[in-house]
């Protein structure tokens, strides 16, 4: 929040849309705006009325470099908006960087969100520094409803609940890398970065990052779901194989690969197989493990087919480290199992266990 | 060893930036050590919002996350 708490005492709050971008019809920023009101409307009990003419609370307009309130804009990037706290005059007041360009997809800068996280500051709130919350104040693409708990708490706490709020599943915070409890979705290397997938959020670790760098996964790869289940690096096609449900994606490096998704079966798994715990590729053998609750296949690179005799028992076969995984990587000789909040560091040639960690040792904790 | 134009340039935009974000007081030019104490001050509280290694330094990170578009409203409530 802003000092003092500072909110409109009213929860009728007016809006009036000065101007346009030529980058959108005008019809397009009109849904942006009033669906990025509508955003604080659903959790609170907020009434926004549109105003054509005269002095509305909120003041809605486009503008490049200076623009009439002695806080200029900068060009293209950097600074894409800004909004002023509840207040008389410019009090409420929101304004657009024309400078850059607005859309209404996922290419930057997407309108509705950039509108939906100023109307926040319009409303009463400062910045959350959670990198999953709206109130974040770096621009991240990102889909579906845009509120986290974090935001949900905050603006209740001016306004109150919306009385008759239909129950919208909130987006949960960022996972906490240091939660003793905390496990993985999926775990790869890329080209010599780890990169850790949980929930919508991912970790890149490098050596020469001191701290992992947590980000949305959707920032980076907005084609790709939020959720992963498992990942994988060829390194000989130098490609990072993402597994999502029933269906796969490819990067190189940073890149998508073109022609996908496709599907896992085509890997030759059996159609009854709809969703990959954890994938790890043998760099010696050139196989690639990919592991189905009890059980997992031998998927031989070099050929492009599945090992025969296989599934196979994963207890039977790792002895030591449980019946399922939820992610595995492996590094010079040995496998390292994750679940839940443990991790194994099994030896893939002498066929045992050598240590049990945290999973979340790997992120300094 | 003499700073480059590069790293000159760095340094200015990462004053600029925690001039208008984090409140870092203009016009401290002529007045060394106040101006150092108050940018690595400065440099720590934002490192400190998004999470980052609380270096003080103007290090890869911190300039890069400088560098992404964002909204221009403070991140320190009191300066808006």
């Amino acid at each position: 929040h802003f000092p003092n708490d500072l909110k409109w005492k009213t929860t009728e709050v007016t809006f009036r849309i000065l101007n346009y971008t030529p980058d959108l019809s005008k019809a397009d920023v009109d849904r942006a705006v009033r669906n990025g009101l509508n955003v604080w409307s659903s959790v609170t009990p907020l009434k926004f009325k549109k105003l054509y003419e005269g002095n509305a609370d909120i003041m809605i307009s486009f503008g490049a470099r200076e623009h009439g309130d002695f806080n200029p804009f900068d060009g293209p990037e950097g600074l894409l908006a800004h909004a002023y706290p509840p207040g008389n005059g410019i009090g409420g007041d929101t304004h657009f960087d024309e400078d850059e360009t607005w859309t209404k997809d996922f290419n930057a800068f997407n309108l509705f969100l950039v509108a939906a996280h100023e109307f926040g500051h319009a409303l009463g709130m400062a910045h959350s520094s959670d990198p999953g919350s709206l109130m974040y104040p770096v621009y991240s693409y990102r889909k579906g409803y845009p509120l986290s708990e974090d935001d949900i708490k905050g603006i209740q706490s001016l306004y109150g609940e919306n009385p008759n709020h239909r129950r919208i599943k909130p987006k949960p915070d960022a996972p906490s890398k240091c939660d003793p409890e905390l496990s993985f979705d999926a775990v790869t290397e890329l080209r010599g970065e780890t990169i850790i997938f949980k929930d919508r959020f991912y970790w890149r670790l490098h050596l020469q990052m001191p701290e992992p760098e947590q980000t949305l996964i959707k920032s980076t790869w907005p084609e790709i779901p939020n959720k992963v289940d498992a990942a994988y690096e060829n390194p000989e096609k130098d490609v990072v194989i993402i597994f999502s449900g029933i269906k796969m994606w490819a990067l190189n490096g940073y890149n998508l690969v073109d022609g996908y998704p496709k599907y896992i079966h085509k890997l030759g798994l059996p159609k009854t197989v709809r969703k990959i715990d954890a994938a790890v590729n043998i760099r010696d053998t050139g196989k690639t493990l990919l592991f189905v609750e009890e059980e997992y296949w031998s998927y031989d690179e070099r050929t492009g087919t599945m090992d025969s005799e296989y599934p196979r028992s994963i207890k039977e076969d790792f002895p030591g480290i449980g019946d399922e995984v939820d992610a595995a990587a492996y590094h010079f000789g040995y496998l390292y199992f994750y679940h839940e909040h443990i991790q194994f560091e099994y030896s893939y040639n002498s066929r045992k266990v050598m240590r049990i960690m945290r999973a979340n040792s790997i992120l300094n904790c | 060893k003499p700073i480059s134009s590069e790293e000159k340039d760095e340094v200015l935009f990462a004053e600029k930036y925690l001039r208008r974000y984090y409140g870092m007081p203009a016009g401290l030019q002529g007045k060394e050590k106040t101006s150092d104490v108050m940018y690595k001050k400065k440099i720590q509280e934002m490192q400190e919002f998004f999470k980052l290694n609380v270096t003080g330094k103007l290090d890869d990170d911190t300039l890069e996350l400088m560098e992404m578009a964002r909204c221009g409203v403070p991140d320190v409530a009191e300066y808006n």
